[in-house]
């Protein structure tokens, strides 16, 4: 689990 | 970020400017259901919630503010504002979606990518997103004429999740481990629901006539 920034999309 | 993704984003945030442009350019909010809009208002503030811990980049921030905004913008016209909550279909727009919520933030429970606060609420506002336009599909069903602005909403909208789809194609074959079954899963189940629209638009697109759907 890389964490966050996996979410950079809208 | 890849052309597929910022083509998304644009088509997105068109979809937005042309029912902006319907409210402000005619007063009127027929043919668009106030609970698909409070939905959006609900899956962008249950998903932005990392605007104040996490940055990305300027453009997320600015298009996160921009689509929160937005959609409460809407809801307030179609609540509130004193000509245009006249237009508003409430006869029609019947749509129990509080059991949409319900069910999205119980699935958010069982299935997310770990169980924190953050992660369970924007897993819930990917499930909420991809069910979001049903009410809006259904007032436009039951109404059966649909005026151009309205149509073409729905059109962008449904542009919008079909270039997320291309989008994550492209970072599959690009990008070492990207896996997001979450947003894939949903996302599918989200461009599906538009298939019958885009059907029926093309149809009047080609026969030149006006937008007609089924009853």
């Amino acid at each position: 689990y890389s964490g966050y920034r996996a979410h950079d999309e809208l | 970020m890849n052309i597929f993704r910022f083509a998304g984003d644009m088509t997105h945030l068109i979809s937005i400017l042309v029912l902006l442009l319907k409210v402000y350019a005619t007063k009127s909010c027929s043919g668009i259901s106030l609970k698909t809009q409070e939905l959006y208002g609900i899956v962008f503030l249950a998903r932005y919630l990392d605007l104040f811990t996490d940055f990305i980049s300027v453009y997320n921030t600015v298009m996160k503010l921009v689509f929160i905004g937005s959609s409460l913008a809407i809801v307030w016209c179609m609540r509130f504002h004193r000509v245009v909550k006249r237009s508003y279909d409430r006869d029609v727009d019947t749509f129990r979606h509080y059991f949409l919520v319900g069910g999205c933030f119980l699935l958010a429970l069982f299935v997310h990518e770990k169980f924190s606060f953050r992660e369970v609420f924007w897993a819930f506002s990917i499930y909420l997103e991809a069910v979001a336009i049903l009410p809006q599909l259904i007032l436009l069903q039951r109404s059966g004429n649909v005026d151009n602005l309205t149509g073409q909403y729905v059109l962008f909208l449904g542009a919008y999740r079909g270039f997320y789809i291309l989008n994550w194609i492209y970072r599959y074959f690009t990008e070492d481990q990207f896996s997001r079954w979450i947003s894939c899963v949903s996302g599918l189940v989200q461009t599906a629901l538009y298939a019958d629209f885009f059907y029926y638009y093309f149809i009047s697109w080609k026969n030149n006539a006006k937008l007609k759907l089924p009853a």
